[in-house]
């Protein structure tokens, strides 16, 4: 891993003198390659590791007894700033309920995670309601009813009308049913898919979602700038769910994401179960990318 | 910036830059850039536009011939078996799949061997619908190894010359959902008296470094014989099947392109090669 790079990269270092600034260069190769294999976005590892060696040189890493520790702290440190310091709760309506809609690319668990959701704000005292959009993949609808009724959730849905018409009517069949919540779903779409990037534009113009979540999955790779930045242009984003975090992958995406665009991550995804929805915790995620 | 100019360091380095947001793994486009460079010094690439081509030639000749289709049984049934993690689009590919065969005259027939995702057999069955074609199911939380057991059988008995088993997303990580998949491959194999004719691994385009270890653990599950590349109309690489047909040798044999049924085409290395490079 990283800190046993670093330790061998600045023992064979110091086994000749003094340590100096290329030998810094050295030990933030070692931090480029960590941050590449973990999927974050090459420009901005860039940019990170720069900020890395400012800082490294600002607080005198090289004349420390374990420069190798002290550069991994650095690198922790600014990752857990970059991924968390800011709202990672979901802001209530004040009036009204409260319109959360799901977005982002085929298959990074949007469905799943609306039951998740629903469950967790369920067991908060909220009374969702789940609203089905995806009126283009097979069972979709069905799908969503499903995972509805295993966590006790009602599920709207019009068939295969206009999504932004069904959006605002669950909107209203929450109003007249003391909803305080809707979860609305969408159909997985691609960011260069200007039809469906309308379609979820017009659904956001529709109902005036309180949060917007992207759902990107942790396997994502050089890509999720690319889909991400997108989508934040199209429909203002307010937070990401990171699905599928109970696999292997490093999830350096997220970083990338959070540089790019600014939005929080909320919640992450850990499993197929519908309880299987956690809290964010930046050291822990930076923890992980450092692999 | 690419005009005849002469092959450089920097040029190198930028299309080092270029390999590495494809998804292409540090250490394969290290391997490339390396070989650029050699045949730089022995002069047979003067200008940048040289360097491209000869790059991009690397990249297909890593990726071996395109010209691997997907193999039927001489006599008997043919089986393919799709695997993957969650939501890369197997059971779409499946779909796909299903109609192309149905419109070639042959008689798939579905093995909804997905029983515990919230509709998943629901899905399957419209994709059946869609493609003419019967699918085998059982109720859900029902053992998948005896579904693909039962539609193999149902095949025989109806006179259906090829079942496309369709298989839960899993994560490689969770040991006992990849041995479920052993049990699943080594019941088909049993059945059939020969292990099937494809086992498909199906990969999302947009994976990034993780979809070499889960090609590498998949294959400890069951031999691999093929990948599907999904999502491929997005714009994302794919860059990750550089590493995978390096360490694993497993060919790419279609690419996903959308979400309709026609939106399977056969992999072709020379114009994949092309696309990491527009
Ligand atoms: N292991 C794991 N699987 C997950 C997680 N979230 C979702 N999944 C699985 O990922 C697959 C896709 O989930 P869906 O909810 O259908 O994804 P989607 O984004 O709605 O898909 P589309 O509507 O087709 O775009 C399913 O097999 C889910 O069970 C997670 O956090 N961990
Ligand atoms: N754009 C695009 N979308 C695709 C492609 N293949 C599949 N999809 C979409 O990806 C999503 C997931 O597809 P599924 O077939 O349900 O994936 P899966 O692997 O069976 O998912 P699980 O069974 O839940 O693991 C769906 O929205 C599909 O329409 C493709 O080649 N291009
Ligand atoms: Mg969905
Ligand atoms: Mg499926």
């Amino acid at each position: 891993n990283l800190s046993e790079k670093l330790n061998k990269t600045f023992a064979r270092l110091r086994g000749r003198g003094r340590v100096t600034e290329a030998d810094m260069d050295a030990a933030l190769r070692e931090v480029r390659l960590a941050l590449l294999e973990a999927d974050v976005n090459f420009k901005i590892v860039k940019d990170f590791v720069a900020r890395v060696r400012e800082k490294a040189l600002g607080v005198d890493v090289l004349e420390s007894l374990s420069p190798d520790q002290q550069v991994v702290a650095i690198v922790h440190d600014e990752l857990t700033e970059l991924l968390g310091g800011s709202a990672q709760r979901i802001n209530y309506s004040s009036q009204g309920p409260t319109v959360i809609m799901l977005a982002g690319l085929q298959g990074t668990g949007k469905t799943t995670t609306c039951a998740k959701l629903a469950a967790w704000l369920k067991r908060s005292g909220k009374k969702p309601l789940l609203v089905a959009t995806d009126i283009y993949r097979p069972g979709a609808i069905k799908q969503l009813q499903t995972v509805g009724a295993q966590v006790g959730v009602p599920v709207f849905e019009m068939g295969t009308n206009p999504p932004p018409q069904i959006a605002r009517a669950g909107l209203k069949y929450a109003g007249e049913h003391a909803h305080d919540v809707v979860i609305i779903d969408t159909a997985g779409r691609l960011h260069v898919d200007e039809a469906m990037m309308q379609e979820a534009r017009d659904v956001q113009d529709a109902v005036n979602p309180h949060e917007v979540l992207l759902a990107l999955d942790a396997m994502t790779g050089q890509d999720a700038v690319n889909a991400a930045s997108a989508f934040n242009e199209t429909v203002r984003l307010s937070g990401v769910v990171l699905t599928k975090l109970d696999g292997d992958a490093r999830g350096g995406a997220i970083l990338s994401v959070r540089a790019v665009t600014g939005v929080p991550v909320k919640f992450v995804g850990v499993g197929e179960k519908l309880d299987a929805l956690e809290e964010f915790h930046p050291d822990r995620m930076a923890g992980r990318i450092l692999g | 910036s690419m005009s005849g100019r002469k092959l450089d360091e920097e040029m190198l380095e930028e299309l080092e830059e270029q390999l590495v947001m494809s998804d292409v793994s540090i250490d394969t486009a290290g391997h490339l850039i390396s070989g650029l460079r050699e045949a730089a010094r022995r002069g047979e690439v003067p200008t940048d536009e040289d360097a491209i081509q000869a790059l991009q030639d690397g990249v297909a000749s890593l990726l071996g011939s395109g010209d691997r289709p997907l193999r039927f049984a001489a006599d008997g049934i043919t089986v393919w078996l799709f695997v993957g993690v969650n939501g890369v689009g197997k059971t779409t590919s499946v779909g796909k799949l299903a109609h192309k065969l149905s419109q070639q005259g042959r008689k798939p027939l579905l093995a909804a061997c997905d029983t515990f995702r919230a509709a998943a057999i629901e899905q399957l069955q419209e994709w059946g619908r869609r493609a003419d074609a019967p699918v085998v199911a059982a109720q859900s939380g029902a053992d998948p190894a005896a579904v693909a057991h039962d539609a193999i059988a149902a095949a025989r008995s109806r006179g259906r010359d090829i079942v496309l088993i369709d298989t839960a997303g899993r994560l490689h990580t969770k040991s006992n959902l990849m041995n479920e998949l052993s049990k699943i491959a080594r019941v088909t194999e049993r059945e059939l008296g020969r292990a099937p004719e494809e086992t498909l691994l199906v990969l999302d385009a947009s994976t990034g470094q993780n979809g070499l270890t889960q090609a590498q653990s998949f294959a400890g599950s069951a031999p691999l014989t093929g990948l599907i590349l999904t999502k491929w109309d997005g714009t994302a690489k794919g860059g990750i099947i550089l590493s995978v047909a390096r360490e694993t040798g497993v060919p790419v044999k279609l690419i996903g392109v959308g979400e309709k049924a026609d939106d399977l085409i056969a992999f072709n290395p020379q114009k994949f090669a092309e696309e990491m490079f527009s």
